[in-house]
């Protein structure tokens, strides 16, 4: 469903160049369950922006469902963010003046999903994270856990069937964090994709598929066995 | 060396009133090493701003070193937030159009350290978080876990005696982390006081005191036994 193949991604820092992909080339199936683990600064938020149709490479193509995504036009691609794909970016990236309601609502708004169903999905969604009482609040007015889940709720509320979520859990305690994990596993069951960036290997067991990078190149490529 | 006594903190959100913190009393001595533990919204980040001179308190007092925080002036919080206090935030807060090195030396700016001095101390710090080659980036130019680093530079770069750090290690894959642990583990054992909130128990272990807060309260409040 997802092919990158031979991806490399490159920042010009004046006269240095930044290789954070090197040629990278990676295979994911429709209803996989994949984490990707590496030290920082590996490539794990490069390959996922450009996996979720936020970054184009510098070169290499990427297949999304068999189509090219770089001869794609930009009604196609903001279709294929907003409904086909749920981001949970690793530092939020919630709009600050917006209250968690309007944050997860927003791609809603734009799916052009009419006003009575997006205040039932939207509060779903707010409620599967276990932030209703918080729902009125602005991400300044929560704490660092209930952004995170606020940024989780956007993610899953348009029912999106490929799911990127980087670092969910890395500012959750144990107890939150299994209760969001429990909602990936679900969503796993149900059919869909998921590829999660983490650096916990308790929540990168719960993939059924570990890839690690390591400066910007995939160093393994696993399926663990399953009991 | 940092007493609560009785603290509370209620924001009030129209007519409800969240209480992030209710009446908590802790009472920390020089040179400890403490870990902060607890569920999301629990009240970790509140009471670190309070310990930090970041925010005030609703109700009740803080004593810094015999001092009522409350009675200082503001020339004297600054200096106390500069100079005595490092302080790791749970979202970096990094300036966005400043370099990592530039972040990392506006604290040494800010005490009036020289510049020669600034930049060998700047790049000391840098150094010590493996940030060498990224210090010319600016933070949207850096991975999370660099972000987290240049973070963690910038609040030791004046060698404060106190360290608060609000989960130093979410965003760092497992090598990383254990050694910005390692770093923690060296200042405290030069005679430092370490603050941390963390939701990984490993990482919690290597305090010597842990303090639970659940619904803004202090539920336990132990030091495990050392081998
Ligand atoms: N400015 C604010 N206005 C209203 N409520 C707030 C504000 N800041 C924090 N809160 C609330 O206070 C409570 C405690 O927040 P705090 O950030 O201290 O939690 P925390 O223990 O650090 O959580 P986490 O582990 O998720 O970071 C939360 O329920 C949060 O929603
Ligand atoms: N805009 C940019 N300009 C220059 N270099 C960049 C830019 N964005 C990222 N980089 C570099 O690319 C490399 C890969 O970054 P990336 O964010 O993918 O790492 P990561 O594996 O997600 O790390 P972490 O675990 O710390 O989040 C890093 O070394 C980073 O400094
Ligand atoms: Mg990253
Ligand atoms: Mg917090």
């Amino acid at each position: 469903a997802l092919e990158i193949q031979n991806v490399s991604k490159t920042y010009m820092m004046g006269t240095e160049a930044v290789h954070a992909l090197q040629s990278v080339s990676l295979s994911i199936e429709e209803n996989e369950y994949i984490a990707i683990m590496g030290p920082s600064g590996s490539g794990k938020s490069t390959m996922m922006n450009v996996l979720g149709c936020l970054d184009t490479p510098t070169s290499g193509e990427y297949y999304l469902e068999g189509e090219d995504v770089s001869k794609m036009n930009d009604d196609q691609l903001a279709e294929i963010r907003n409904q086909k794909i749920g981001f949970v970016f690793q530092t939020f990236n919630l709009i600050p003046r917006a209250t968690v309601f309007h944050n997860v609502e927003l791609p809603l708004v734009y799916s052009g999903t009419p006003p009575a169903e997006r205040i039932l999905m939207a509060n779903d969604a707010i409620e599967r994270v276990g932030l209703t009482d918080r729902a009125t609040h602005k991400p300044t007015e929560l704490s660092g856990g209930q952004r995170q889940r606020a940024a989780i709720a956007r993610a899953l509320v348009n029912k999106p069937t490929i799911i990127l979520a980087d670092e969910p859990t890395g500012n959750l305690d144990s107890v939150t964090g299994r209760e969001i994990m429990a909602i990936l596993d679900g969503l796993h069951k149900a059919g869909n994709t998921i590829i999660l960036v983490t650096h916990e290997q308790e929540i990168a067991e719960h993939a059924h598929r570990i890839v690690k990078l390591r400066d910007g190149q995939v160093e393994s490529d696993v399926r663990p066995n399953r009991v």
